[in-house]
């Protein structure tokens, strides 16, 4: 689970905008 | 230039387009308890950026799955109560035919991201917390 976690995550950052 | 907080105020989009504009919004979503509406809309696109192929195919289904059991499946959650049933079918038979298409979610997406337009993005505009802001 935790690893299931992880990867979301790593998922919903790797979205994010990045710092301007 | 116009400060960053009055940009937030032009569209959904322009609020998430920034890092400050997310925590802020976010922390609102956390007091009205729907935060999770914020996480899904990122996981959702974060989704749509993984390339298929061959060497992250397990990822890509094990991504698919978590968000599934996190987000969709019906456990009362406020992303589960918004998402329209055929949506939900949808998203299900992707996983169950392990056919995980890059843009599996973005219904589902649409669906959030029209919810927050409606409703949770006006309401911050006008709430304590973004007008102590600015």
């Amino acid at each position: 689970i935790d690893s299931e976690d992880d990867l979301l995550q790593e998922c919903i950052s790797s979205a994010m905008p990045k710092k301007k | 230039p116009t400060p960053p907080y009055l940009k937030w105020a032009e569209s959904l989009h322009s609020l998430l387009d920034d890092q400050d504009g997310i925590s802020l919004f976010r922390m609102f979503l956390q007091q009205e308890d729907c935060a999770d509406l914020l996480d899904f809309w990122f996981a959702c696109s974060g989704f749509r950026k993984l390339e298929p192929c061959d060497a992250n195919e397990e990822k890509r289904l094990k991504l698919a799955k978590a968000i599934y059991r996190k987000y969709v499946l019906a456990g009362g959650g406020i992303v589960a109560r918004q998402i329209k049933p055929a949506t939900k079918s949808f998203i299900k038979d992707c996983i169950v035919r392990q056919q995980v298409d890059p843009a599996m979610f973005d219904q589902a997406q649409t669906e959030i991201q029209a919810l927050m337009e409606d409703n949770t993005y006006p309401l911050f505009l006008k709430s304590d917390i973004y007008l102590e802001y600015t």
